[in-house]
């Protein structure tokens, strides 16, 4: 394993990381908590709750740009699954901006920057879900809206069944209360993950997590002095990720079966190929 | 190897081209 770094190594880089997060990702958690508890000057999110307010949400309230040209065509329940594509595909593409900022994933196999994408845009997605979530709901469309927990779960089955799972991750993730430059060092992580399927160099990417795990380790004993255990409590976080994945993996696979009505965007088509 | 980036190709292209 790599030698240890210095605390100065490691907290330049925290920052540089930090500073990738901030610059790629488009929402941060302070931006959503500040619109969550209403510690903003703009107005506050459109809230859907329902067919009439998704409806008028469609209508230029808060999306500004329909999908397939036209406000809900399709079943409710398969148009939410086209809005929570369409933002998938968005984050795997600042994702993907970001990892690239990480000192040393451009520097490995391109094979192998393809496979952490791969394997690990989905379990870093559902890791900044929560950001944008309160127990009752979350923020869409940068922010201008507010889709309710109670809506999506009145969908019909399978519909029903996307977002619930990760509001009951995001209930305990946010008991930890990370900040944005915990997340960006935990997300990058995430992304640098040594035991994906068919990595080409698993020792060069597992030096590159090392000296993030350091670094993460090192930044949380500063950024949150009087929480204990942080540090092992979020490691097995990555556990309840990967799960949350594999859950995600397979109701995608079931809805591709069952709903002849829905397709996958060619990206997210990639992506599940042969995950799991 | 190669089938990997064939089989992902706009992963690959997001990874070579950048976000455009």
């Amino acid at each position: 394993s790599s030698p240890n770094s210095s605390g100065s190594d490691l907290k330049s880089l925290a920052k540089r990381v930090n500073n990738a997060y901030l610059k790629n990702l488009n929402m941060t958690k302070k931006k959503a908590r500040n619109i969550l508890t209403g510690k903003t000057n703009s107005s506050p999110p459109f809230v859907i709750h329902d067919m009439d307010s998704l409806w008028q949400a469609e209508n230029g309230l808060v999306w500004n740009q329909v999908i397939n040209g036209a406000p809900p065509n399709k079943e409710i329940g398969v148009h939410v699954f086209y809005r929570c594509q369409c933002t998938t595909v968005e984050t795997v593409r600042e994702l993907t901006e970001f990892s690239k900022s990480i000192p040393g994933f451009v520097d490995l196999f391109l094979n192998d920057q393809v496979t952490l994408l791969k394997y690990g845009v989905h379990e870093a997605i559902f890791a900044m879900l929560p950001s944008l979530m309160n127990k009752d709901g979350l923020l869409v469309a940068n922010g201008r809206g507010f889709v309710t927990r109670e809506f999506l779960r009145s969908l019909r089955k399978p519909f029903s069944e996307i977002m619930e799972p990760k509001f009951e991750f995001a209930v305990k993730f946010n008991a930890l209360e990370l900040d944005d430059s915990d997340l960006a060092l935990f997300v990058a992580a995430i992304i640098l993950c040594g035991d994906r399927p068919g990595l080409m160099n698993v020792h060069q990417v597992e030096e590159i997590q090392d000296n993030i795990l350091q670094a993460l380790n090192q930044h949380l004993q500063l950024n949150h002095p009087d929480a204990s255990f942080i540090f092992p409590k979020l490691l097995q976080k990555l556990a309840d990720l990967r799960q949350l994945v594999t859950e995600n993996a397979q109701l995608v696979q079931k809805i591709k079966k069952t709903e002849s009505e829905t397709s996958l965007h060619p990206l997210l088509q990639e992506i599940y190929r042969d995950m799991y | 190897s190669h089938t990997l980036q064939e089989k992902h190709k706009i992963l690959h292209k997001l990874l070579q081209n950048g976000n455009t």
